[in-house]
């Protein structure tokens, strides 16, 4: 609306998705020395009448899809609820049985929050897959069992979590002081203090910070073994020591331009190590949640 | 490690190839203008911030 070289578009909201909430209760499922590898969410889709189906397929002969999307719903202090996209996939009015979402995000998001007494509530909305003319109606067929009683409890919606004990899977915290490097053997963080004003290369024109203190990951991590899982592991068995959390730097540079020098502030991204930890290779970083 | 990675991601920044020389003459009566004081002084808070709260 108010970007001078956009023209302004009308549009109308158009949607007549269905939607359920899903609430978990988390209590003592998830125990604090317990790393979230993955979480699942799975849902029962109810078989659709035959006749609706032979309906659908006369009247949208080309689709018979709907689009199903997860949402973690975030209560707030204020009282007004924050949607957040998690997962989202097609579903057919043909098929019927269990469907998996990855809600690992939304466990994530939870976590974050700190607030272990609230349940994890997650939103089901089930929406047309395309909008005009040839759109079906299919996302009107498309149901899943509730949490309700009425609808037992043989198909109710599921929440798996797959985690991994961080107390023999995960890193140590800080090495032991004055040990060698070469007898470190499992992942922690060991303070370093970088000097810069002994650097070479960086005399004269890195003006500020002189120097600055961080850690550096070392030592290695319990590797996975397929026999102690009782889960099918998504991601490598490989597990490597890396920088799990860092922060940035700012530095006063002096440079050339042109004929005179100037200086500059620069920010380094992620460049002071703050926590080290033990991931699998291919295990995907979880966002951060917003305030 | 550190050094290389500090290195590649100033000159990435400051689009340089190569690392810059000053003399020492160069720099001496340089002065920080007060608006990159301000802004340095500023993303430092906002670091030790990031430190803090993390570290927590």
């Amino acid at each position: 609306r108010h970007t001078q070289a956009t023209a302004e578009i009308m549009g109308n909201f158009f949607s007549d998705a269905s939607s359920q909430l899903l609430v978990f209760s988390m209590n003592d499922r998830l125990s604090p020395t317990g790393e979230l590898a993955q979480a699942v969410l799975r849902l029962f889709q109810k078989p659709c009448p035959k006749e609706v189906i032979k309906r659908q397929s006369k009247m949208f002969p080309f689709n018979s899809h709907a689009s199903v999307t997860i949402y973690w719903v975030q209560t707030r202090e204020d009282g007004i609820n924050r949607t957040y996209v998690i997962d989202s996939r097609r579903v057919s009015i043909h098929e019927t049985g269990w469907i998996s979402f990855d809600v690992t995000q939304a466990v994530s998001y939870w976590q974050q929050q700190n607030k272990t007494d609230q349940p994890l509530v997650l939103e089901v909305s089930v929406h047309r897959e395309n909008i005009g003319p040839m759109a079906s109606n299919a996302h009107k067929f498309i149901s899943f069992s509730s949490q309700n009683p009425a609808d037992g409890e043989l198909h109710a919606p599921q929440l798996q979590l797959h985690t991994l004990d961080t107390k023999e899977y995960g890193a140590q915290g800080n090495c032991i002081p004055n040990m060698p490097l070469t007898k470190i053997t499992r992942c922690c963080r060991s303070e370093t203090y970088i000097n810069l004003q002994n650097l070479k290369w960086a005399e004269n024109w890195i003006l500020d910070p002189p120097g600055f203190k961080t850690y550096t990951c070392v030592g290695s991590c319990q590797q996975l073994k397929k026999e102690h899982l009782n889960f099918k592991w998504p991601f490598s068995m490989q597990r490597k020591c890396f920088a799990a959390k860092s922060a940035h730097l700012p530095l006063i540079v002096a440079v050339k331009d042109g004929d005179s020098i100037v200086t500059k502030v620069v920010t380094l991204y992620n460049m002071k190590v703050l926590e080290c930890g033990c991931a699998s290779v291919g295990m995907p970083i979880m966002k951060k949640l917003k305030p | 490690q550190i050094e290389e990675k500090i290195q590649e991601s100033l000159m990435k920044q400051l689009n340089l190839n190569d690392i810059p020389v000053l003399e020492k003459t160069d720099v001496e009566k340089l002065v920080i203008p007060d608006h990159v004081r301000t802004k340095y002084i500023s993303l430092l808070k906002r670091s030790s911030e990031e430190t803090f709260s993390r570290g927590k």
